[in-house]
């Protein structure tokens, strides 16, 4: 398998931060 | 949610800090760091108006939902709170930022990665981390992988980036396997932020200070 598990890890979106910037 | 300061309140703000003093310490701009300023205050009034970012506050802003639990937004906001006193200040937040601006140094983003999987504080990535965090986002997503099939791409993860073969990554070996892997920093850029001052435009139109004069 070419998936290491840093890239499954980087899929939570706790990680992406951009959602702060998303006016309601 | 918004909300609009005025500049004579905006500076007994706790844990204001000038925008010309940001801006000299990170890839943003004076007007860029009024802008966040903006941001910051619509994120730190959302439960307590204090003018500090708590972490219920923090969850909101990233799901909506301020009980929901995420190990990696926990782990951000804990590398945010730079002095580690529960809360984040408007500096943390503008220092902590700018390491995800797109024209921040690579080395910072490796560097904020590495201690951002690196739970236990040790100064390595070990083994028992990478799993419990493999498997805190399969409980997250509705990804389902066996034990078995976790169990292989976490030994062939550490056959890649542990090259010293001791069982555990070091900030060596994450530069060298970062390097050879760079789409592990996606989530360490936010586009967004080389726009910031068009997002939240109000405080550049009052913008005290003039970006040509730093």
């Amino acid at each position: 398998t070419c998936l290491n598990a840093f890239d499954i890890i980087s899929l939570s979106p706790g990680f992406d931060l951009s959602s702060l910037f998303e006016k309601d | 949610m918004g909300c609009f300061h005025s500049k004579s309140t905006l500076h007994y703000t706790p844990g204001y800090e000038e925008p010309t003093v940001l801006a000299a310490e990170t890839p943003f701009t004076v007007s860029e760091v009024e802008a966040l300023y903006e941001l910051f205050k619509r994120i730190s009034s959302c439960i307590i108006d204090d003018g500090l970012i708590h972490r219920e506050e923090f969850q909101l802003a990233l799901f909506r939902n301020q009980k929901m639990e995420n190990l990696f937004a926990d782990r951000i906001f804990d590398l945010f709170d730079i002095k580690r006193n529960g809360v984040i200040e408007f500096g943390e937040f503008v220092r902590s930022l700018g390491i995800f601006h797109p024209n921040a140094p690579v080395a910072d983003k490796m560097s904020f990665a590495f201690k951002l999987y690196d739970l236990r504080h040790t100064g390595y990535i070990e083994r028992e981390e990478l799993k419990e965090m493999v498997l805190a986002l399969l409980h997250e997503s509705d990804l389902v992988l066996s034990d078995d099939v976790v169990e292989i791409i976490i030994d062939e993860t550490f056959s890649d980036a542990d090259s010293k073969g001791d069982g555990r990554i070091d900030s060596e070996e994450w530069k060298e396997f970062v390097s050879r892997n760079p789409s592990l920093l996606k989530n360490m850029t936010l586009p967004y932020l080389m726009d910031i001052t068009l997002a939240f435009p109000n405080f550049v139109v009052s913008s005290e200070v003039d970006d040509s004069e730093i």
